[in-house]
């Protein structure tokens, strides 16, 4: 697919961010879709040190594998002790069965090996997946790629622009935000917050 | 489907980031739509790994989850809205942050050439406000009408008539409280995005002489905003606070259908 974006859709795109501290930002090329020959589909964000985490889910009752895998994590996680996420594109991993869940999981734990943490009875790592429904996995395309997505870690803008790239499908742009905050009480300390997201089509969330 | 990765390096208390999160979406990422079709995937990850935070300082958490001596009190953990400032400061960050994220989604929305914003005012209740907000966002007809330009009015009050609660006037199932709509009350504008007058399309359900050049105008922008008055209370005197509903929508377009009709399992 080409992948320029269009002129009138430049002026949402960074050129520049702050980022918070401690976490890192990658991204590698595992093709899961067959006609995509060259751009990244693997992102990684990962944070230096585990760290609490939660999510918010689709309500859809047919939920995808790595929606049902991530909801266990946190769960039996009870929000703690997360190092970040592990997200491809180009396959949703959805409607997959007991494959799709055991792949989604191949997934969290393939990046819990990166960081070193495999060892842990529960992974530490989330994972989201998003593309076409209805297809397993090419899991070891994308178990092989996760070390290369943790090689290419880094915190600069160009790290989180990567990764919010790799995590499109139909997208025509990249979405990245960041900022920085202060708190009333103690307003010398500046805390940084980004976000980076993806969505086109199929788009009416209702999460809880 | 809608991805979406958040993270800080505040430090937020585990047992307070869902109750966050959650508040932040209802705003945002819950508040915006493309086609009307709710994904098997959608997820929103957040992650607070507390490396700004100067040392002694507590979690983000609710305040009422510490006891005196500092430690966590297990048994009530149920969330009241928060009046510690440094709670309200970072709620306001965070959704602040989705709602652009959330924009952008619809600003990408699959061949969409307008970003709609629709604000609807109920004097009874916030979901009244928000079920119409969503009718009119995920009509075909409003949609097609935004992309060919035309200022059809008809079609949003179409939607808003068959929404769910509307629709179900005057009671609101299970609850047996009056939603008091009714269509003559309502009243249905464009706010143009450049500053300049709204044009007033339907007043207390009369059509108004429209300007046809002028809504050709507005409706030539990127950007525009459909306000809806519901004015469903019938002793309303005019000076009571009313409840708004905020959703985010785009029209739908030829190439929608050219880019889903290729798009193959």
């Amino acid at each position: 697919a080409e992948r320029s974006i269009p002129a009138a859709k430049q002026k949402y795109v960074p050129t520049t961010g702050t980022y918070p501290k401690g976490f890192l930002a990658g991204s590698a090329h595992a093709g899961v879709k067959a006609s995509n020959t060259k751009y990244d589909d693997v992102a990684l964000i990962i944070s230096e040190k585990p760290c609490p985490a939660t999510a918010i889910f689709t309500r859809n009752l047919f939920k995808a594998a790595p929606v049902t895998v991530s909801k266990d994590l946190l769960e039996q996680r009870r929000s703690e002790g997360f190092r970040g996420v592990v997200v491809n594109s180009g396959c949703a991993n959805a409607v997959t069965g007991i494959e799709g869940r055991e792949n989604a999981r191949a997934m969290s734990t393939a990046a819990d090996a990166c960081a070193g943490t495999a060892a842990e009875d529960v992974p530490q790592t989330l994972v989201m997946s998003t593309g076409i429904i209805g297809q397993q996995l090419p899991i070891d395309k994308i178990t092989s790629t996760i070390p290369k997505a943790y090689t290419a870690l880094g915190s600069d803008h160009q790290h989180w622009m990567n990764a919010a790239q790799a995590i499109c499908t139909t997208d025509t742009f990249p979405k990245l935000i960041s900022r920085t905050f202060t708190l009333p009480s103690h307003p010398k300390t500046t805390y940084s917050i980004a976000g980076m997201t993806k969505g086109a089509g199929m788009i009416h969330p209702n999460m809880a | 489907t809608l991805l979406a990765i958040v993270c800080t390096d505040a430090a937020v208390h585990p047992d307070s980031m869902q109750t966050i999160l959650r508040e932040a979406a209802n705003t945002t990422f819950n508040s915006i739509s493309v086609d009307g079709d709710t994904s098997t995937n959608d997820t929103v990850a957040f992650f607070a790994n507390a490396a700004a935070t100067p040392e002694g300082v507590q979690p983000l958490a609710y305040p009422e989850m510490y006891s005196k001596n500092g430690r966590l009190k297990k048994k009530d953990l149920r969330p009241t809205p928060s009046t510690d400032p440094d709670h309200i400061a970072f709620q306001a960050a965070l959704t602040d942050l989705m709602r652009d994220l959330a924009k952008l989604i619809v600003r990408d929305g699959e061949g969409a050439t307008k970003f709609v914003t629709i604000r609807v005012r109920s004097d009874k209740n916030i979901m009244v406000a928000k079920r119409a907000a969503v009718s009119i966002a995920t009509s075909s007809l409003v949609k097609t009408a935004l992309y060919g330009k035309d200022a059809n009015w008809g079609r949003i009050l179409c939607a808003i008539g068959y929404a769910p609660m509307l629709m179900d006037s005057p009671e609101i199932p299970m609850r047996s409280t009056p939603v008091g709509f009714e269509p003559e009350n309502t009243s249905v504008s464009f706010i143009p995005t450049d500053g300049s007058e709204e044009l007033r399309l339907l007043v207390r359900g009369e059509p108004e002489k429209v300007d046809e050049a002028r809504a050709k105008q507005i409706l030539e922008a990127e950007d525009l905003e459909i306000l809806v008055n519901l004015d469903d209370r019938p002793e309303r005197t005019g000076d009571e606070d009313q409840r708004e509903a905020v959703f985010w929508t785009c029209d739908f377009s030829h190439e929608y259908v050219t880019i889903n009709g290729d798009y193959r399992t």
